[in-house]
């Protein structure tokens, strides 16, 4: 179940639709600094719903959307290997914001998302996703919640 | 549960003594505070990179502290392989010959697992199967260019 | 106190401004929260690295705050420089064209100030005056040894 | 007043006496991972008295103690351009340890140390020495601390 397309549509620096093929073994993404390569990192645990908006470099949920377009909407949909596929999208208004999720085509609740995932070994706090700046998180956490990692992959 | 646990533990343990010394030249393994029942304590690294004496994990190098969680997350892959890994820049602290070791260590893990890694780091590029170029338009948007490699 | 202050900040926002854009091609400035009386406000940037629109500080970029960050303490050092400047491995979130600029800036500066730098980055190696090598002794000890290059 | 010499005995993994000279303009300090560059400037903040044990890795203070030596007493010092010596030692006893600081050759206190170290432009929060991963901390910080920079340096 790994991962085969990401499409993104307004989400944070992606202001243009963008489709972004993914082969198994080990691929690399490089390029200058502020150009958009964390942000692509951001995408999944945005879709994948495994992270809040702080954790995601913004204050509001509404500040992922493009700066710099008028557009109200930003979606960001991940297509697996075995056929399954997650989309998450907000939609701004005057004076809200509606979150969306679907599992593959119909509306689901976060919960259930994360139940979904945890079944395929994807875990909020799983080590499998180290953002930047993050990688010594694990050394300076506490003893008990590093024993925790083993428990819930357990 | 208890069954469960131990039992990865014991392997990701195992996995990790061999990792880390490969890694570090040094020795190192996981410490559980209560192995008669470890739920109720928490989980320790004991380390000695380069066989050096440590007093505590807190008087580790930048570097040092980068390669055992590198260590820690690998002992994990091998044991129970997560489906894809999303690595942010995770060699900014190592030395040049220390990201080399840990692009071929990903390199051999990349057979059982999906690797998608940002780095800008030259031996770390270099190990890659193909790499995604990232770049800026003038409307200050991001690109992605697509550069496949031969995928041997 | 307010003369003595207005007067730093002045000149220290104007190095500002240009370090910054020469460093990210983009504009920044330094900014008051009470201009009239510093001391009841803090002070923040407001940056836009390659005139992209910036909502909040935190959703910059690794390496983009990182060139905020040196572009406040250059301008600092050019209004009131202090005797030495340590830094350790600030490069480290930089991509290799930021690496040089960032040397070369350091190079310049050293000429008013001294600056001993840490870095694991060939550009910023290749920029020094001197390199002071450092090794672990077989007995685990530091060994520093020193290789002068021409100190032209 | 730039430094022109560090001499370092049994501090860190500075077991055996070391004597490093320094140079106006550009050095750079490099090696390998754990060889102890980053303990070279925990010198300089421990010789000023500039940072709390805490922030130079270590529990307490007799943690600086070279770990695979049995001596007792751990020193740094420096020597200025324009003469000024700052020495620190530390001894270990049975039950507590001694701190020493010595200015020019004359024992002081740390609050009489740093009026001196301001005087030469050289303050506890200084931004002329930067730590390890502590590049993104001006910015992290709070406006008012930001600003506080300014009204140390006017
Ligand atoms: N909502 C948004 N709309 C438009 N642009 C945004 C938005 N949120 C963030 N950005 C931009 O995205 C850029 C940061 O991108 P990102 O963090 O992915 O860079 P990066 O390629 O990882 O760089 P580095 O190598 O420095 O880590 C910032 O310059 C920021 O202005
Ligand atoms: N009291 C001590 N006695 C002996 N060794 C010590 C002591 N305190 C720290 N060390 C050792 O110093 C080493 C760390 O050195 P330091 O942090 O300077 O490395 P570094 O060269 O900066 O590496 P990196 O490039 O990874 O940042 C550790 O391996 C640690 O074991
Ligand atoms: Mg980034
Ligand atoms: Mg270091």
């Amino acid at each position: 179940m790994h991962i085969t397309q990401l499409e993104i549509d307004n989400f944070k620096s992606f202001g243009r639709k963008t489709k972004i093929p993914f082969l198994p073994g080990f691929t690399i993404i490089s390029g200058p600094n502020g150009s958009g390569k964390s942000n692509i990192i951001d995408c999944i645990l945005f879709a994948l719903a495994l992270s809040s908006s702080r954790h995601l470099r913004a204050e509001r949920l509404t500040d992922l959307l493009n700066l710099n377009s008028d557009r109200n909407i930003a979606e960001v949909e991940i297509t697996f290997s075995d056929g399954t596929i997650i989309k998450r999208r907000i939609k701004r208004t005057e004076n809200t914001y509606y979150n969306y999720l679907y599992l593959n085509g119909r509306s689901c609740r976060q919960g259930e998302l994360l139940d979904f995932l945890a079944g395929h070994g994807i875990v909020p706090h799983g080590y499998n996703v180290v953002m930047q700046g993050d990688i010594n998180r694990i050394i300076e956490m506490s003893d008990t919640e590093r024993r925790k990692i083993i428990d819930e992959i357990a | 549960k208890f069954e469960a646990f131990n039992e990865a533990f014991q392997e990701i343990d195992k996995n990790f003594r061999e990792i880390f010394s490969r890694l570090t030249m040094g020795t190192g393994e996981l410490k559980l505070e209560n192995p008669e029942d470890p739920f109720t304590g928490g989980l320790s690294f004991a380390v000695q990179p380069r066989d050096k004496k440590v007093h505590h994990l807190t008087a580790l190098s930048g570097g040092e502290k980068s390669l055992t969680t590198l260590a820690f997350i690998f002992s994990i892959q091998k044991a129970i392989p997560a489906p894809f890994y999303a690595f942010d820049e995770v060699d900014m602290n190592l030395d040049g010959s220390n990201v080399v070791r840990i692009a071929e260590m990903i390199r051999e893990l990349s057979h059982t697992s999906q690797f998608i890694n940002i780095s800008l780091r030259k031996p770390m590029i270099d190990a890659a199967d193909r790499i995604l170029g990232v770049t800026i338009r003038p409307d200050k948007t991001t690109l992605v260019t697509g550069v496949s490699m031969d995928d041997s």
